[in-house]
């Protein structure tokens, strides 16, 4: 149940541009991603392809990022996917797949050239279209327990282990790993992962686009929920999910934006000693199962500073929250902190109803990426820049084009949100627009009417 | 609701968790369009499958034989200005409008109900022994004048709050209620004024009742049913 892009790196909207005297590239050939995958992994002389995603054409390439006179190139055409062995700088299992560009041994020696046969002189390993056995790069084709090898410049010295990292070891993290981007893409019991951007074998609700800042990159083990380590979904189809073994960093980071008596941003950083909700309702203890049965323990969770039963933002969500000891109401946001003033204004805001905002802000205030205003996907806008010539309705940048009394917003890239506000704030608080009494001459229509006998007899 | 009595409000609904408890209200303002209270919910991420609305009964756990009973899950959430605390659930399907579930008023922009205007709220949510909590109970408040709340909350009113004068009697939300309607009545028809959010105390003697007002976000409101 892999997917043949399991075996790829994607990079969107890019482009590899390979300088005229390269060979010429292979012929278009048609199809989903996943195809275009199956006929690159099939073929020794591709490394990468582009996939079209509007009409399902893709390119094969003889080369990836790393090969000589090649450059990335912005395109929102194409998204780019480079096989990972030709990417990797560090190495899975053994390292025999390893397709690195490292040529240098553990001790600083540069590697002899596979093809050469001096100084030293080898018949076993000949470079082929099938071994990977190329330039002096290191390679394991023996499949050596200490990965991969090359022999060596110094006459005296033959062959010598390259010392390549494991991926497991090659990226740390910290905390919970909520900002682990590292490269691997296997469980603790050896399942590999599912791409986050397939929902096969398993649908989940993690999908890159809606979650941009989660790192939520091919099938890299990451932590978008506030598990307590990362995990991803297994391409085994008996086992929805499983956590995945990365390293700890050594050194522990220091918590940023520590804030006692206010909070900033979402308040992540908040260590005061809040401990009802704004209605009052005391907070339950985080060390206590009761009354809210919960996975946020604080022996799991140690740079949370899950103490007493304080608020606390451990998940990334809007503000400082906590499970309250009313067992009717299970989380309630701690919303009467208030905010510190050093950070009002500090970003950038608007005036007014932000109707002349000509800013760059192009996030929804939860952070998700939004739609270009000329764009038709994920949803068909009813204001574009032609319904709305005259409102600066540039790339995807927040505008105000119909005056909403809240603010800027934008139409999001998240299929199941159309639209949002964005994080900017208002300059200063606007005067409020007078309340209207109205008077008499307000009429509804086809709303608000009840059978009054009812309510009789309910009495 | 305290102080409370039983009652009929065809727009008020009820929101159910997966176990199928009622644990919020809500308001039917439109046949697939719900408005509730931020602090219902989780997060405006919250995976509401198995969540759902029951309306159409006066009864908080109806049997299978209510003939009225209407039972839509719940499809989306999607959270107001963040000042707002309000959010709106669009059901799964449009519900069946009928003598037992209608539709409540929208105000219009900005307008503020005038004070002493008798409006009800209604849910239900916690009784403390005042009313029989297995129904609907809807309670009636006076509308407070804005600069009268102000006083009395110490210049604590925001301009998006409506208050309600504290009765004697010890009327008012609590537990359950929260998202539940303010509901006024203007031109003849029922005005969806307000929303019920969390307070300190249920039904407070000595100080007015705090709710959204509503009419400050009627434009997102149809902006989002629209979109």
């Amino acid at each position: 149940h892999r997917s043949p892009l399991n075996d790829f790196q994607r990079l969107r909207a890019t482009e590899l541009l390979a300088a005229p005297a390269d060979p010429p590239r292979l012929l278009p050939e048609w199809g989903s991603a996943e195809q275009c995958a199956q006929r690159c992994a099939a073929s020794l002389a591709c490394r990468a392809f582009h996939h079209d995603r509007q009409s399902q054409q893709c390119h094969l390439l003889p080369w990836t990022q790393h090969s000589p006179q090649v450059q990335l190139q912005k395109n929102i055409h194409y998204d780019l996917y480079q096989k990972k062995d030709y990417l990797r700088d560090c190495i899975v299992a053994d390292g025999s797949s390893y397709r690195g560009m490292r040529a240098m041994t553990e001790k600083g020696l540069r590697c002899q050239h596979w093809q050469a046969t001096t100084p030293h002189d080898h018949s076993r390993f000949l470079p082929s279209p099938h071994n990977g056995l190329e330039e002096n790069y290191c390679r394991n084709p023996d499949k050596d327990k200490r990965g991969p090898w090359c022999y060596t410049v110094d006459p005296n010295v033959r062959h010598q282990s390259c010392g390549i990292k494991k991926c497991e070891d090659a990226v740390c993290m910290t905390c919970n790993g909520e900002e682990y981007r590292g490269t691997v893409d296997h469980t603790e019991s050896g399942t590999e992962c599912q791409r986050w951007d397939l929902q096969h074998p398993h649908k989940h609700p993690y999908h890159p686009d809606k979650y941009p800042d989660k790192g939520l990159d091919d099938n890299y083990c990451r932590n978008p929920d506030s598990s307590e380590r990362p995990w991803c979904y297994t391409t085994d189809p008996g086992r929805e999910r499983e956590y995945c073994r990365i390293r700890f960093c050594k050194k522990r980071p220091r918590p940023l934006n520590v804030t006692t008596s206010c909070f900033r941003g979402k308040g992540e950083g908040y260590r005061g000693r809040v401990n009802v909700t704004v209605s009052g309702i005391p907070c339950q203890r985080w060390d206590t199962q009761t009354p809210h049965q919960h996975h946020f323990v604080p022996e799991k969770y140690s740079c949370k500073d899950l103490q007493e039963n304080y608020c606390r933002n451990p998940d990334g969500s809007e503000a400082p929250w906590c499970f309250t000891a009313r067992s009717t109401v299970r989380i309630a946001f701690c919303f009467h902190i208030r905010r510190c003033p050093d950070e009002l204004g500090a970003e950038e805001c608007y005036h007014g109803h932000g109707e002349s905002y000509r800013g760059h802000v192009s996030k929804t205030r939860k952070g998700i990426t939004c739609q270009p205003w000329a764009a038709q996907t994920p949803h068909v806008p009813q204001i574009s820049p032609i319904t709305h010539p005259e409102a600066h309705l540039e790339e995807n940048y927040c505008r105000n084009p119909d005056n909403d009394s809240h603010g800027p917003w934008c139409y999001t890239m998240d299929p199941r949100t159309p639209f949002d506000y964005c994080a900017i704030k208002p300059c200063c608080k606007p005067l409020p627009a007078p309340l209207q009494s109205y008077g008499d001459v307000v009429a509804f229509e086809q709303c608000g009417q009840r059978d009054e006998r009812l309510q009789r007899k309910g009495r | 609701i305290v102080g409370g009595q039983p009652g009929n409000s065809p727009w008020t609904v009820s929101i159910r968790n997966r176990a199928g408890v009622h644990f919020c209200g809500g308001s039917l303002v439109k046949e697939q369009w719900v408005i509730s209270t931020r602090q219902c919910f989780s997060s405006c991420d919250a995976d509401l499958a198995g969540y759902e609305v029951q309306l159409g009964t006066l009864f908080k756990d109806p049997g299978p034989g209510d003939p009225d009973q209407q039972t839509i899950p719940i499809a989306r959430i999607v959270c107001g200005p963040s000042e707002s605390q309000l959010v709106m659930l669009k059901l799964a399907r449009p519900a069946t409008l009928n003598r037992r579930v209608a539709l409540i008023c929208l105000p219009p922009e900005r307008y503020v109900v005038p004070a002493g205007t008798v409006c009800e709220i209604a849910g239900w949510g916690e009784t403390r022994g005042t009313a029989d909590g297995s129904v609907l109970n809807v309670a009636r408040l006076p509308v407070l004048a804005h600069g009268e709340c102000n006083a009395a909350l110490r210049g604590r009113v925001k301009e998006s709050e409506l208050c309600t004068a504290p009765l004697r009697a010890g009327v008012g939300a609590c537990e359950g209620d929260y998202g539940g309607p303010l509901a006024c009545l203007t031109a003849d028809c029922w005005v969806l004024e307000g929303v019920i959010t969390p307070s300190r105390v249920c039904a407070r003697t000595d100080q007015p009742a705090l709710f959204i007002r509503v009419s400050l976000y009627v434009d997102w409101i149809y902006k989002v049913m629209r979109m």
